[in-house]
């Protein structure tokens, strides 16, 4: 039985060029998962960019010291594909009956494929959004589960006009992403525009009900003497029957000297 | 007084909203900006039992006391802050974010949000061309006293503004932003830190972004004109 709450998936990841790798998602994900950081695959850091895990592995010079950015090849010359990168791990989860499991991205750039142990499902364009994919039904039934990402870059990249300037030729605008990565008058351009699981990867495991983006606000009367905190939530019942739920909110507040007022 | 049960019956595959009756506070710790007064959390957990299973599901967050108001002042046509009723001179600071290749930490975040509120900051502005911030980087800000003005991402120069002019009606998919801004807002509203939410650096988003974003980021009529009501529950859409 998998321990109710979020797990991340933060170590362990490996990557490796799109065009280096003959193996589909599906085969990645079943008969063909890559056993270590052999070539083409490197140790790769997620949360975390394309570049970066190119320069953890000093396959590109770090671009913040000297002009060794002009040492990298930038997505324009290089083409999308260049920078579209495979990140794989594996991740161990066992669940009992009525548990579900949902794999969350907290944002990717710019979107990309999942595999898990041979399904695919797909993370739609967007670098500010969040992804939370139901994999209950595709867990493997051993425990141990195999992830592949095929992330792919922004659609409109752009090109770095010679002069430079503010958001380069401002193609990056035409997507809802980061625009510095085209170079400002305080950073030279980003070679892969941040491309990326750039944010955290986590299991989260839960019972039949969920609770999901609670909203709290407070209002305040009396010259603030008197206060009301208000807390809407959504909750979502994912299994086959009616659930008769009870729903509890608590409020503690640490006073001094670690004594909890409940 | 801070503790509360409450019963929802939710039918198969349902997803719902529900809103708990207030809980009452009586001279709660508010919190205050950094230079203002403490910057007092509570912990709020939400958790979820199921009949016949056990808890499902739980959630928690740190939340702050206070009220944040601004408006154009008409004499200067600057923006005034306030916070819980006192005005507040605000010494701000730009950030575009913490590392150009996305290496995010917890700890680069306090380290850099504490030497702001050291530098006697009590708040920093999230520049439209560069993020929508994470939730430690509000954390920290919460726990220093940094109000956060959150820009989207529109920016002059390569929204209609630039040289060349370009995107003069911003991104190609308007649905698309709009759903980013809205799973953003999501994300990050909980947090006492967050001050504003801005259209864009130097530029306002295209109409009909603009009107969404104003129209999504109003403060729901139940908090506007509440009246120590009860349990109000209604389904989502």
């Amino acid at each position: 039985m998998a321990k109710i709450g979020k797990v991340l998936l933060d170590s362990g990841w490996l990557a490796a060029r799109s065009t280096e790798v003959d193996l589909t998602g599906i085969q990645l994900t079943t008969t063909h998962a890559p056993s270590g950081p052999d070539s083409p695959w490197m140790e790769a850091s997620v949360p975390g960019t394309v570049l970066g895990t190119l320069v953890k592995n000093k396959v590109v010079p770090d671009p913040f010291y000297g002009l060794e950015n002009e040492a990298i090849i930038d997505i324009a010359d290089s083409g999308r594909e260049h920078y579209t990168f495979w990140f794989f791990t594996t991740f161990e989860c066992k669940l009992s009956g009525n548990q579900h499991l949902d794999l969350n991205f907290r944002a990717v750039n710019y979107s990309a494929e999942v595999y898990v142990n041979g399904h695919q499902k797909l993370l739609p364009a967007g670098m500010f959004r969040r992804h939370c994919l139901d994999v209950t039904d595709i867990l493997s039934p051993n425990g141990h589960n195999l992830l592949a990402v095929l992330v792919h870059p922004p659609d409109h990249p752009g090109r770095i006009p010679p002069r430079g300037g503010q958001g380069g030729d401002h193609e990056i605008g035409k997507d809802v992403a980061t625009q510095y990565v085209e170079g400002w008058d305080w950073i030279a351009p980003i070679r892969d525009r941040n491309t990326g699981i750039w944010d955290e990867v986590s299991i989260y495991a839960t019972g039949p009900v969920k609770i999901v983006d609670p909203h709290l606000v407070a209002t305040f009367y009396d010259g603030y003497k008197r206060v009301y905190l208000h807390a809407t939530t959504e909750l979502e019942n994912r299994s086959a029957w009616v659930a008769e739920c009870n729903l509890n909110i608590q409020v503690t507040s640490e006073l001094e000297g670690g004594i909890f007022m409940v | 007084e801070h503790l509360q049960t409450q019963h929802v019956s939710i039918t198969a595959g349902q997803r719902l909203q529900f809103t708990f009756p207030a809980l009452f506070f009586y001279k709660p710790n508010l919190w205050w900006p950094n230079g203002m007064g403490k910057q007092s959390l509570y912990n709020v957990s939400i958790s979820v039992d199921v009949k016949g299973y056990r808890e499902s599901d739980s959630w928690s967050q740190l939340f702050g006391f206070r009220k944040i108001e601004s408006y154009i002042d008409s004499a200067t046509g600057g923006r005034l802050f306030k916070v819980n009723g006192q005005p507040i001179f605000i010494r701000g600071g730009n950030w575009i974010l913490s590392d150009g290749l996305l290496r995010l930490s917890r700890r680069r975040y306090q380290t850099d949000i504490k030497f702001h509120a050291d530098m006697n900051l009590n708040m920093i502005r999230c520049w439209g061309g560069g993020l929508a911030e994470r939730p430690e980087f509000y954390h920290y800000c919460d726990v220093y006293g940094l109000l956060v003005w959150q820009e989207f991402w529109i920016t002059g120069d390569v929204d209609g503004r630039g040289d060349p002019v370009s995107n003069p009606n911003g991104p190609l998919d308007h649905e698309l932003f709009l759903l980013c801004a809205r799973d953003t807002v999501k994300l990050l509203r909980n947090h006492p830190s967050l001050a504003l939410w801005v259209g864009g650096n130097e530029q306002v988003p295209p109409p009909d972004i603009n009107d969404a974003l104003k129209n999504d980021l109003k403060l729901h009529p139940h908090f506007e004109n509440f009246q120590e009501s009860g349990k109000y529950v209604q389904e989502s859409s």
